[in-house]
């Protein structure tokens, strides 16, 4: 799966998500990633969001739409709300495999980028072109 | 913080995350690429739906990322595709699933957002939606990776039960009994 959060001059902010799902997937499976809400999420007054992991739990948790609503009914920081819906609510299952995690992004340029798994590939790009890509 | 555009590449594994010094240069100068792609847009006084749209087509491009060309593949040996979109300002969203025939899935998603008054199309509908925009639909071959089919086919040499090769078609005759065993670890759930 892939996603991009983005704020531009307007101070707009956007959210997207692709992705060719579960690797063997049947019976017309469908996961997070076209669910608004659950695979991406964006409105101004709180956060740009998207979604990577197993799409079940995203659906159920609603998590990039949980993230938005603690900020906008909670007064949660963007990191605090991305955190708290990440790694206190989102089930945490196997043994260290994790669950996914999110980008999000808000007006002001802040990021936050929780995950349970062992990695995911993200970066993020400044008002002034720098570029930083991490991986764990 | 002054950041503009956050971007991924899925979630991995344990299996998918342990990267070569030569893989993860890879991984980085493709997230690096879609990252300046989507800046550009910005940099140039461009709307963030437009940033987000072209910082997701370089990694649809891409065969190292589960979108576009490097999706996985499905029980029926064949690739789908979902996208969603959606803009901060109106709350305005676009999606499609289950897509077999899009190149740019998130490219059909916003077409869905701004030229329909629906939010999700699902499958042979959204691709004829697709089409009947002005999007040109590719062969499901066009997705295939050898290293997606190789693990897809080696799927199938494990598993006695489910007895076909990669095939469009192949869903509508294929009824395998049980799930397969191969995909027993919880990693291969992972998007």
């Amino acid at each position: 799966t892939v996603g991009a959060a983005a704020v531009d001059q307007s101070g707009t902010l956007a959210a997207g998500t692709s992705t060719g799902g579960t690797f063997n997937k049947r019976w017309g499976r469908i996961g997070d990633s076209p669910i608004t809400g659950a695979g991406s999420y964006a409105e101004n007054e709180t956060a740009a969001v998207s979604s990577t992991g197993w799409g079940e739990y995203f659906i159920r948790g609603v998590v990039p739409h949980d993230i938005a609503s603690m900020m906008r009914y909670g007064d949660a920081s963007l990191t605090e709300a991305a955190r708290t819906v990440i790694n206190e609510k989102l089930p945490q299952i196997g043994d260290g495999q994790g669950t996914g995690g999110v980008i999000a992004l808000d007006v002001e340029g802040n990021v936050a980028t929780p995950f349970t798994t062992p990695g995911m590939f993200r970066g993020w790009i400044t008002e002034e072109g720098e570029v930083a890509v991490r991986f764990y | 913080s002054n950041v503009v555009m956050v971007v991924h590449g899925g979630a991995g594994s344990i299996e998918e995350v342990n990267m070569t010094e030569e893989e993860a240069e890879a991984y980085r100068a493709e997230l690096t690429e879609a990252l300046r792609a989507g800046y550009a847009v910005i940099r140039d006084g461009g709307s963030s739906l437009d940033a987000v749209e072209a910082a997701i087509k370089p990694m649809e491009e891409s065969r190292m990322f589960n979108s576009g060309r490097g999706g996985v593949f499905t029980n029926a040996g064949t690739v789908e595709h979902d996208a969603s979109i959606m803009e901060g300002a109106t709350r305005k969203a676009g999606a499609i699933a289950g897509t077999k025939h899009i190149a740019h899935p998130i490219e059909a998603a916003r077409l869905v957002m701004e030229e329909s008054p629906h939010v999700m199309l699902a499958r042979q509908g959204a691709e004829e939606f697709a089409l009947a925009q002005g999007m040109d639909l590719v062969p499901n071959d066009y997705f295939y990776t050898d290293e997606r089919r190789a693990r897809f086919l080696e799927g199938l040499s494990s598993d006695a039960s489910t007895e076909k090769a990669p095939d469009e078609d192949a869903g509508v005759r294929a009824r395998p009994e049980r799930a397969p065993e191969h995909l027993g670890t919880v990693g291969e759930h992972l998007g």
